[in-house]
């Protein structure tokens, strides 16, 4: 589990995360998109 | 707006998901405004009780959060903790 | 609600300012209603138009985002092109 970040700022284990998904178009955003209702 | 602010989970869950529903969309038609109002870039992210993923971006979701990734420390940065309590002084001022 | 769906950027930038921070707040405040009466993570991500970040969630924003990073599941994923349109169809519905 992450640490509770202190207030505000994201952990670098998580921006890296987030930015590596990014960046091999692994991230949730490219997920196929649903039009759910 | 309404006044109430000690509001708390609605426990039928029939009403909890329309409830949702509603909500959701409501939220992001005013992120819409706001990203085009004031000409800024939003970004909503919401896990709904069973974990489903909603998403909204003004844009591009990847792209707000790369800029959120290089981004230093926030402006302000607010949890609900953070907001009951400015309702609370809110409610009473 | 309003019927207006042609909203644009506000020119004036004192109003544009002063509009920016009333919505930011509303937008936080109906995120943190709708993560209470739903029983659901929100994180709401917003750059104004100096790039300053201001951000909200509704427990932890690490949170919000290390979920956001491990979701492969197809998801609602909306932009702004999106609620136009979908507020066009409302507006003539």
């Amino acid at each position: 589990p992450t640490l509770l970040s202190p207030k505000g700022s994201v952990s670098e284990e998580t921006k890296q995360k987030l930015k590596s998904a990014i960046l091999s178009a692994q991230s949730a955003a490219n997920v196929r998109k649903e039009r759910l209702c | 707006g309404r006044k109430k602010i000690q509001i708390s989970r609605i426990l039928d869950q029939r009403n909890r998901q329309v409830t949702f529903t509603k909500r959701k969309f409501g939220l992001m038609k005013k992120a819409y405004e706001l990203s085009v109002l004031c000409d800024c870039e939003v970004a909503l992210i919401i896990f709904n009780s069973a974990d489903r993923l909603f998403q909204y971006a003004s844009s591009d979701m990847d792209r707000v959060l790369l800029r959120y990734t290089e981004c230093g420390e926030p402006h302000e940065s607010r949890t609900n903790a953070d907001l009951l309590q400015a309702l609370k002084r809110r409610g009473v001022g």
